[in-house]
């Protein structure tokens, strides 16, 4: 029932599709979420059978229909007999469980009545149907298990404990508890929580989220009570951890930085403000942690006692060297009291620092297949229990501008294009989750 | 025709039942769900 609820509030992004004549970011460019490892097989002009939907009849009945158009999980199908005729097409989801591969009607004694609206176009349709499918393709048998395997397969379950950045406080973490696991996403109620609805979601690959004890393993700020810290030591050193804490093998393992090169307190770069996700800004190395863990601060913060560093991976890609944006044609956002325009030469000089090293920024760019004005769903990192309908603003190299579709480009966030917080279209809906349509703008006389 | 991308795929007869009786065609579908 609630499933149906949220699909019925689900944003109708057929007909936004086909009116903004956008591309949807295929699913195989999301390797979180399920059948994208599959997804490659999946094509325009692909058959299925779905419900007849064009039918006086009181019984359920079926028809073959072929992909017209793909976006995201989303089809457009197109019921065999109709030709170049569009009139009748519809948009589903192909995880949908209405979905099926030709043949499954026979094998599951399902009728397969042509649309009234066609009917009488053909006399024989045995012959026009073999016609039409030999050669085609269909779906994979087990496509709909696969993506049910895709959509529960998650080491995350109710009750888990975790540490997870504060929202209140970037630069410290906190104990939290998931409440509940949608799609790999989790909604976490921080344990220490005072008031209702202090909570935090994230997916479980998000960079924020980690085991229990790794704080304090990684001399990262925490919150939490003596008691806590105290059995972390046990849990992290013994490896005695309770049957519902996050353990660390269920997280992805982190790659080791270019060998020789090491980040150290006071070294300048540019990263992506934590605390403003449109702005990529010049900061500065605040500390180094254990196992390549580093606190970020942003150059000419007026928050007091670096309560905004932020705790980025060395290897994360949200962080660049000197110059980044210069070569990619990007707007730097100098420290706060500058003058004039920035230059890294005369702030380097002037600061009497150093650039970190550009080896350790040696990270490779994956064949993603994001491209400019490809339309998906993206968490607002800001707010991130909303997904919004979102759009690919820019691409450099690995890093996504997303846009969300109709509010201003102050709006936009910088992403990683591995980033957990990008789905295809359709995942809300498949995941019955609600997604934010874009802003509509009210005119004012 | 084969797709030639990707020799995952397997050609396979599938049966069809409509009103009109039943028969069956060769179509391609991923070997993935082996």
């Amino acid at each position: 029932g609630n499933t149906k609820q949220n699909m019925i509030r689900s944003f109708d992004w057929g007909s936004y599709i086909l009116g903004s004549h956008a591309e949807g970011s295929p699913v195989a460019c999301f390797k979180h979420v399920p059948v994208s490892d599959c997804w490659e097989n999946i094509s325009i002009g692909m058959k299925v059978e779905v419900q007849n939907l064009d039918c006086d009849l009181t019984n359920t009945v079926y028809w073959i229909a072929t992909v017209m158009k793909l976006a995201g999980y989303k089809a457009l199908l197109r019921y065999e007999g109709f030709g170049s005729d569009g009139q009748k097409d519809f948009w589903i989801n192909l995880c949908h469980k209405d979905v099926h591969p030709v043949g499954w009607c026979a094998t599951s004694g399902k009728p397969l009545v042509p649309p009234k609206t066609i009917q009488h176009k053909y006399a024989d349709w045995k012959d026009y149907l073999v016609k039409r499918l030999t050669g085609s393709r269909t779906l994979p048998i087990h496509f709909y298990s696969k993506v049910q395997e895709g959509i529960s397969n998650h080491r995350f379950v109710k009750s888990t404990h975790v540490e997870v950045v504060n929202r209140m406080c970037v630069s410290s973490m906190r104990v939290a508890t998931v409440e509940e696991v949608i799609g790999g996403r989790l909604r976490l109620k921080y344990d220490d929580a005072k008031e209702e609805g202090d909570e935090f979601w994230c997916h479980m690959r998000s960079a924020l989220l980690h085991p229990v004890g790794w704080s304090l393993q990684v001399g990262h700020k925490l919150h939490a009570p003596q008691e806590y810290r105290s059995q972390c030591l046990s849990k992290t050193t013994m490896q005695k951890y309770d049957v519902m804490d996050a353990t660390p093998d269920m997280f992805p393992q982190m790659k080791n930085p270019p060998e020789g090169y090491k980040f150290q307190v006071g070294m300048k770069l540019e990263a992506i403000d934590p605390l403003n996700l449109s702005a990529i800004c010049v900061a500065s190395v605040m500390k180094v942690l254990k196992n390549n863990y580093l606190m970020i601060g942003i150059d000419g913060s007026i928050a007091q006692n670096g309560s905004d560093w932020f705790c980025y991976h060395a290897t994360s890609p949200c962080i660049f060297p000197v110059g980044f944006c210069e070569v990619n044609g990007l707007i730097l956002t100098p420290p706060r009291e500058t003058k004039g325009s920035f230059k890294w030469f005369d702030y380097l000089k002037q600061t009497r620092s150093v650039a970190a090293p550009v080896k350790l920024f040696d990270k490779e760019i994956p064949k993603h297949g994001f491209k400019p004005g490809m339309k998906l769903e993206a968490v607002d990192l800001m707010e991130p229990r909303l997904i919004c309908v979102a759009t690919v603003a820019k691409v450099v190299g690995r890093l996504l501008r997303i846009h969300f579709d109709g509010w201003e480009s102050e709006y936009d966030q910088w992403v990683d294009c591995e980033s957990p917080d990008l789905y295809p279209i359709g995942w809300c809906e498949l995941m019955g989750y609600p997604v934010e349509g874009p802003r509509l703008k009210t005119e004012v006389p | 025709h084969m797709p030639s991308s990707n020799k995952k795929w397997e050609q396979k007869q599938v049966q069809i039942k409509t009103l009109e009786g039943e028969f069956s065609v060769t179509m391609w579908a991923s070997g993935d769900d082996k």
